[in-house]
């Protein structure tokens, strides 16, 4: 049966401001809203340690706990593994060939100014694991 | 006169959410 975790970020983390820099695995500086699909890609091929994943989103509803909260379910891998993520609504997620995206994406340009769409059931993420779990 | 800041430059990687999920195999 697949598994499933529950996964609780900390507060919003400042890299995602618009105009943050940040280090490709080549060593590129590239600004947090000017990131490619690409750049995640080859960053990954580049690295020993990580691999891209592609990750489905299946469910988003309402935290519990708070309402600046969201569980946003995903299919991880090829293997479809769940997996919960508890997150603040404006958490930004990189959706493939398409960009950040957030629960809720006024939010997000509100407090980060990074543009930002609206993250759907069916929208495919880029997540990361370990290139070799042995 | 200003002593330019050094500007913080963050890893790729952390920009992804690590979902490292149990493998069953």
């Amino acid at each position: 049966p697949p598994s499933s975790s529950t996964v609780v970020p900390p507060s919003l983390p400042p890299y995602f401001i618009k105009g943050s820099i940040i280090q490709l695995a080549d060593g590129e500086l590239k600004r947090v809203e000017d990131l490619k699909t690409e750049d995640f890609i080859q960053s990954a091929e580049i690295s020993s340690e990580l691999k891209i994943d592609s990750s489905t989103v299946e469910r988003i509803e309402g935290s519990h706990t708070s309402p600046n909260f969201a569980v946003v379910q995903f299919s991880v891998g090829e293997h479809r593994a769940q997996v919960s993520v508890e997150v603040l609504v404006e958490y930004p997620f990189f959706v493939f060939g398409q960009g950040w995206s957030s629960c809720c994406p006024d939010r997000t340009t509100q407090l980060l100014e990074l543009p930002c769409t609206k993250l759907s059931v069916g929208d495919v993420c880029i997540s990361l694991t370990l290139k070799n779990l042995r | 006169n200003v002593e330019p800041r050094s500007v913080p430059v963050f890893p790729w990687h952390s920009l992804v959410p690590f979902l490292a999920p149990t493998q069953s195999d």
